[in-house]
Formats: C-alpha cells, sequence, structure tokens
C-alpha cells in the first residue's frame, strides 16, 4: 500500500497471505467463510495447482508469526472460467481451504455485499495489504484509505484500457494512497451503517504504482461476482 | 526427394510432400492470407516473388507486417495490391503459371513508399526487383495492373474517407487515426464489428452471445439461444436437460445450473423446493435437524435457529404437491437438499410443513478496540 500506514494487529481480521515456496507472500487475500476465501485470478498464472499455495490468516508481520497465526494448506482453486489475461477481466477466484479455520478475534470473515449492493461514490473505503510501500516491500501490514471514484472517472485516468462493470476504482488521481505489487487479491473493505465491514473490491491493477503515471487503483468488483460466489460454494459443498 | 522416390506425375512441379494421397498437379491454391483476401483473383500460386514457399511462410514473413504498416502512410493508392500481386501471386487458371505484378505497378510503389520506409529506417524488400516483372503490353507476357476502382484496404483495414487505410481494429478506439478523423465516425456496433444490444445498446463481441453469462442489461444476448423440447429444460449454458432430472441432487447441465436455486424461503419462511420444474412444500414427516442445517447451508446462511412444522391449513390434503424426506437417508451424505426429498404420490399424513430460520453466519465485525485509562 502507498502513503497508508502500519495497521494494528487484529483491526483486519479477514486478510490473509496467500504463499508459494520459495518465495513465501505472493498476493493477498480475504477471508469470506470458515473455509473460503477470495483472491483475484492473476495470482495463479503460472501457478494454477492447488497443492503449491497456502493461506497465512491472523498475522500481520510477515517476519514474525504470531501465536494468532493460523496456516491453511489450499484443496482447491476456482478461477473465473471468463477471467481475461490481457484485460484483466472478471479477475477473481474463490479459495476453498483443506479444513475450517478457527474463528478468532483475529480470524474473522468478511460481509459480502448483496447482490446489487455497490458502494457509494465517494465514500472512503479500506484497503489493506503487505503490497510495496514505494521502494521495498514492508514486514507488516499496511491499511491506507481510499475514495470509491466513478466509472467514467475512472475511464478518464486510463484511456488504453477499458474499465468493464467487473471493475471497480478507488484512490485518488494523484495516486497518494493506493494499493501496489503484492496487494492483488486483498481486500477494498467499507463500513457499513451497522458497523460491519463488507468486501466491495480485491485488489486487481493500475498504473505502475511507483511510477509517475499514476491514478486510482482498480478492484474486482465483489458485488458483481456475489452470485458466483455463492454458487461456486455451493457446489463444492455439495460436491456437485 | 530424399526420403521418398521421385514425385511421379505433375512433370517435376510436385512438392515431396506426401501427405496429400494424390498430388495435386495444378499449384494453384485459394488465398488464405488475410490481409490479400480483397483482391480481384482468388487463387495462387507458390513459392512467391519474394522466395516464400508457403501461405503460412508468407503470412509470419517480415513482408507480411511491413506492407500492411507501411499502407498507413498512403504513401501509393495501389501499394496493397502490388504488396499482394508479389506475396500471393495470380495463379492463371489455364496455364497453372504465376502471373507477375507490371514493371510500372512495382516501380511506382516503390518510388512512392520507398522513401517513407527510409524515414522510420527500413528498407525496401530487396527481393522486389521491379526489373524482374514485365513491362505492359510486352509480348508473349501478361502482366497485372491494378484496376482504377481497386479496394485497396485489406479485409483487416478500414479505408478512410481520404483513402488512406487504417487497421481496423483503429476504427473507433477513441483516438483518430485517419487524416480526417473519419475513423472516429458513425461508430455504432456494426462499424466496429460488434453485436448491438437490443436495449441498452451496448456493444459485445459475438462470442458472447449465447455464452451463458448476460452481458446485455436485459439479457438479450443469452435469449433464443436453445430450442428444448417442452419435456426439457433449459441450462444457463443452454443446453436442454431433461424436466425430471431439474434439482434431482445430481448434475445434469454441465455449468451445473439444473442444481441453483433448487430450495429457498417463501416469505412466510416455508421451505419451498423446485423440483423438475415444479414449485414443492416440505412435509414434515421424517425432517430432522440435520436436514435443517443441510438447508441453511446451501441457501448459505449459516445454522438453523429454529424449524417449525406449521399444519397447513390452507389446502385441502392431498392436492397440495408435498416433497416426502427419503426414509433411506443417511445424514453422512452431503448431499443438497432436493437430492434427499422425493415425490411419493400420497398426501403428508401429518399435513404440516416446514417452516425454518437459518441464521446469518457472522462475518464483517472487528473487535473492538482495547480501552486504556489515561
Amino acid at each position: 500500500i502507498l502513503g497508508g500506514r502500519t495497521s494494528r494487529p487484529g483491526r483486519w481480521p479477514w486478510q490473509c497471505s496467500l504463499q508459494s515456496e520459495p518465495s513465501g507472500h505472493i498476493c493477498g487475500c480475504v477471508l469470506i467463510g470458515n473455509k473460503w476465501a477470495l483472491t483475484v485470478a492473476h495470482c495463479f498464472e503460472g501457478r494454477e495447482s492447488a497443492d503449491v499455495w497456502k493461506v497465512v490468516l491472523g498475522i500481520n508481520n510477515l517476519d514474525h508469526p504470531s501465536p494468532y497465526m493460523q496456516s491453511r494448506h489450499v484443496k482447491s482453486i476456482i478461477v473465473h472460467s471468463r477471467y481475461n489475461r490481457a484485460v484483466v477481466d472478471y479477475d477473481i477466484s474463490v479459495l476453498e481451504l483443506e479444513s475450517e479455520v478457527e474463528v478468532t478475534s483475529y480470524v474473522r470473515p468478511v460481509c459480502l455485499p448483496g447482490r446489487g449492493q455497490l458502494p457509494k461514490a465517494d465514500q472512503y473505503c479500506h484497503i489493506t495489504g503487505w503490497g510495496h510501500v514505494g521502494l521495498r516491500m514492508p514486514f507488516k501490514l499496511q491499511e491506507g484509505e481510499v475514495r470509491i471514484i466513478s466509472v467514467s472517472q475512472c475511464q478518464s485516468y486510463f484511456d488504453m484500457k477499458t474499465i468493464t462493470s467487473r471493475m471497480l476504482c478507488a484512490g485518488y488521481e494523484a495516486g497518494t494512497i493506493d494499493s501496489c505489487m503484492g496487494d492483488s487479491g486483498g481486500p477494498l473493505v467499507c463500513e457499513e451503517d451497522d458497523g460491519r465491514w463488507s468486501l466491495y473490491g480485491l485488489t486487481s491493477w493500475g498504473s505502475v504504482c511507483f511510477s509517475k503515471v499514476l491514478g486510482p487503483g482498480v478492484y474486482a468488483n465483489v458485488t458483481h461476482f456475489t452470485e458466483w460466489i455463492e454458487r461456486q460454494i455451493y457446489l463444492r459443498t455439495f460436491n456437485l | 526427394c530424399t526420403s521418398t522416390s521421385c514425385s511421379s506425375g505433375c512433370h517435376g512441379n510436385t512438392s515431396c510432400d506426401l501427405r496429400n494421397a494424390s498430388n495435386n498437379c495444378s499449384g494453384c491454391e485459394p488465398i488464405s492470407l488475410e490481409i490479400c483476401m480483397n483482391l480481384p483473383y482468388n487463387s495462387t500460386r507458390f513459392p512467391n516473388y519474394l522466395g516464400h514457399h508457403s501461405q503460412k511462410e508468407t503470412s509470419m514473413s517480415w513482408e507480411s507486417s511491413l506492407f500492411p504498416a507501411l499502407v498507413q502512410t498512403n504513401c501509393y493508392k495501389y501499394l496493397m495490391f502490388f504488396a499482394c500481386t508479389v506475396l500471393v501471386p495470380m495463379c492463371d487458371p489455364v496455364t497453372q503459371q504465376r502471373v507477375p505484378p507490371c514493371r510500372s505497378l512495382c516501380r511506382n510503389s516503390k518510388e512512392r513508399c520507398e522513401s517513407v520506409l527510409g524515414i522510420v529506417g527500413l528498407q525496401w524488400p530487396e527481393d522486389t526487383d521491379c526489373a524482374q516483372f514485365p513491362e505492359e503490353g510486352q509480348a508473349n507476357s501478361s502482366c497485372l495492373l491494378p484496376d482504377p476502382d481497386v479496394n485497396e484496404c485489406s479485409p483487416s483495414h478500414f479505408k478512410c474517407r481520404s483513402g488512406r487505410c487504417v487497421l481496423s481494429s483503429k476504427r473507433c478506439d477513441g483516438h483518430t487515426d485517419c487524416d480526417d478523423d473519419s475513423d472516429e465516425e458513425t461508430c455504432g456496433c456494426v462499424e466496429r464489428g460488434l453485436w448491438e444490444c437490443p436495449g441498452d445498446k451496448t456493444c459485445i463481441h459475438h462470442n458472447m452471445i449465447c455464452d451463458g453469462f448476460p452481458d446485455c442489461s436485459q439479457q438479450e444476448d443469452e435469449n433464443n439461444c436453445s430450442a428444448c423440447s417442452s419435456h426439457e429444460m433449459e441450462c444457463t449454458n443452454h443446453q436442454c436437460v431433461h424436466r425430471s432430472l431439474w434439482c434431482d441432487g445430481s448434475r445434469h447441465c454441465s455449468d451445473s445450473s439444473d442444481e441453483w436455486n433448487c430450495v429457498s424461503l417463501s416469505d412466510e419462511g416455508f421451505v419451498t423446493v423446485h423440483k423438475a420444474g415444479m414449485e414443492y412444500r416440505v412435509c414434515a414427516d421424517g425432517w430432522s435437524s440435520n436436514l435443517s442445517s443441510v438447508a441453511c447451508t446451501q441457501m448459505g446462511l449459516g445454522s438453523p435457529l429454529s424449524a417449525d412444522a406449521v399444519l397447513d391449513v390452507s389446502s385441502a390434503a392431498g392436492r397440495r404437491h408435498w416433497l416426502h424426506v427419503d426414509p433411506d437417508w443417511n445424514p453422512q451424505n452431503m448431499f443438497p437438499l432436493q437430492g434427499l426429498l422425493e415425490k411419493r404420490g400420497q398426501s403428508c399424513t401429518s399435513s404440516k410443513k416446514i417452516s425454518l430460520k437459518c441464521t446469518r453466519d457472522k462475518c464483517g465485525r472487528r473487535p473492538a478496540a482495547r480501552m486504556v485509562k489515561r
């Protein structure tokens, strides 16, 4: 996260780290159920086998495992069949964990938005991740507050790319606070009126975040996929 | 030929490729090179005038990229015609021989376009020495000249009003590429090679029609995609599946859509099961708490809060569509609810239907921040 700050342990209990040896942390992910997490499809390019991945939850400092940390192997990866690598469209995948996590203060699922439930333009939401902070990769989870940007405004920043209805933009024109490489698959969450947090976006793509070409970040629009996610979980749960 | 004996027939003109059982001696072949499919002739013969031995080799050659790029500079109206006469030479249907471009066509192309190439540091293709081509009107030889109204843009190009050819992908892309801006005029879906949703006028790719994913806001792209008979139902991906297999607990549509949305709760909280295209209530006879868990889980909800058997006073016994719990059901088997219920033909003995309340899984709460007295 560029322009963010170090997060307090347990503040974002749905944030997880998707790891693969020998590199360790590759992407962010988000816990949405006791044995289900979401991330983006592009994290699996070239590494589509579930065997090579594990999900680490309840962690703040990647370099110092905490007593609250839980680790699960990945049982299956469901990449959206319409994922388009060139456009980075339909950039979403569901992860089935090998076993259920234990829900604690440090490991808790986030809510999925209802069908059609979108954040309002100009609403402030939060992004989190262990991605680049500028010149280095941080060990501690970073958080940043970003503003939701309308599709039409977002499109004006990316004249060579198409912003589809499967995408959501958030950030600032000047790129002051933005997600960056290594944050992919992590959450864009907004607080609802009742104090719950809902997952509206998954960090997907944007301009090269520490270049001079700035603009908002582009996130997979989770609302568009709510029904798809529920179906994938249902089909897997009942082996259909 | 090194691998076999000499090819027979064709007077030495055949290649050694013996994958064709019968050698085709004509040597003429249909033009498949996309950039040259607007020519006034449609058969060619190899090798071409650049030394390529097949259309595949031509399609991967430097020249087949160079000429379409060069034609965009509008250096010579007939450049693409000339390029194609050397890339895919015309094959004379009578003599089965190549027909070359006329020398004047070659010279005009070279004179007008070579300098343009020079600006960007490129060279005119070496093998196009114009002296090798005959002069027009020369005795005992024929050569090709462009028809004045030859279509100088290939199918993969858009012709600007000024006559310049620009790549079709540049048409209606939001950037002006024609010198007269005509590539950004009348940018409807059809002009962009796309399909227009009748309702919201969105343009979508043709391969998105009937692919099981609605792309138009009113889903017109997924209408009329199959012709299922009356005893069949249509999967989301437009396969047809027999009505009796719909919501039976096993997948029959390849996208599993026959097993989606089979169980729901009515506004009053009654368990409603859609099976074989009909709507059913569930008879309370044989119901158990395990089944309540199955139902709540598959509806994406959490644990059951309560499951009540409510006397069905709304209908005369026997006239309602009931589903009964399969007596052989084993709680160890992870079947969706619709796979555990069956029609038995008789009415529900208790006349009670299942009403269910499920909790929502806890989500989205962060632990309260620890407070420290200061």
